[in-house]
């Protein structure tokens, strides 16, 4: 309505500029969050290595265009994770999920992105071990194991669908993979966090509805 | 649709940018960098209801001699969206993994009277 009259649908009175302007940006941030099914803004404690990042979103972008066996789903999940102890030839790799991803996706589809810098001479076996906590005590048991035969320097890709949608089913949704490669290939992974060889997994999947009973 | 314009009194879409950088989101949300979300405002007279949205043809004429004749004893109709369509959206969670989702119909392309 004009400055200074009514509103002929609901009858409040017009806000002035400012307070009109603070009333659409509130409206904004709730309706978002809404959307997204998020209590509040999340903080983000430490954002991935922009190097890191654009290597995954173009995979993303060429898993999309070139559609094949991907399902098409609303939602795509990145998930870089951090590394955590390592020997000589493995690594373990730290994947974090939030109770409320876990509580409110359902993973159609997740592939664990691989890049060996290692000099290939034929190919070479690196085994990708799945560990989940052990409920007894401090330790980790291995959830599955697979062995992959690496040609040689370049990505590779593993399923681990299985995998996270397991983990979705836990209490705390965190998925630690074991890399192990050859004696004489060094550390599994690149030096720095940054590089833009770091490991990733794209995961698709769909908000999951609850349970709705239908009345007839 | 109609854009609202600086003196528009009928329905129109009013056009309205939040930049994420001003509400201090920029930190969250990759892309994109704002959001349209703009809004239908204005009024629907009785002659103007069901505008766009019928043909324009000798029924919309007859039918708007008839709501006009009766104007005095009808109600407005309501201003509302026409056209929408997703917000596409990527963003970090609270354990810096990366979402990419599309909110259906959250942006306003284009507004009409019920």
């Amino acid at each position: 309505a004009a400055k200074g009259e009514w509103c002929p649908a609901c009858g409040v009175a017009t806000l002035a500029p400012g307070a009109q302007r603070d009333a659409l940006l509130a409206l904004a941030k709730q309706s978002i969050l809404a959307k997204l099914r998020l209590p509040g803004r999340p903080s983000v404690p430490q954002p991935p290595a922009r190097a890191a990042l654009l290597t995954a979103l173009r995979r993303v972008r060429e898993q999309r265009s070139d559609g094949g066996s991907v399902p098409s789903s609303p939602l795509t999940l990145l998930l870089l994770p951090s590394a955590g102890s390592s020997t000589s030839r493995s690594v373990h790799l730290h994947f974090r999920f939030s109770q409320e991803v876990a509580g409110s996706t359902e993973i159609q589809q997740a592939t664990l992105y691989l890049f060996w810098a290692a000099p290939g001479r034929g190919a070479q076996p690196v085994t990708v071990r799945f560990l989940q906590p052990d409920p007894a005590g401090p330790n980790v048991t291995v959830a599955s194991e697979t062995r992959l035969e690496v040609p040689g320097a370049g990505w590779t890709t593993l399923d681990v669908g299985a995998a996270v949608r397991s983990l979705f089913r836990q209490d705390t949704p965190r998925l630690t993979v074991e890399l192990e490669v050859p004696e004489d290939w060094g550390s599994p992974l690149p030096s720095d966090h940054g590089d833009a060889h770091w490991p990733f997994v794209v995961a698709q999947a769909r908000a999951r509805t609850p349970h709705r009973l239908h009345r007839r | 649709g109609v854009d609202c314009g600086a003196d528009s009194r009928m329905c129109c879409r009013q056009e309205f940018f939040v930049d994420f950088k001003e509400i201090g989101w920029e930190d969250w949300i990759i892309q994109p960098e704002g959001y349209h979300m703009n809004f239908c405002a204005g009024l629907c007279p009785l002659h103007m209801a069901g505008i766009p949205g019928l043909a324009a043809s000798f029924h919309t004429a007859v039918l708007n001699r008839i709501k006009a004749a009766s104007a005095a004893a009808a109600v407005d109709s309501c201003c509302v969206p026409t056209q929408r369509r997703p917000l596409s959206l990527l963003y970090y969670d609270r354990d810096s993994n990366i979402v990419k989702t599309d909110i259906p119909d959250m942006i306003v392309d284009s507004c009409g009277c019920t």
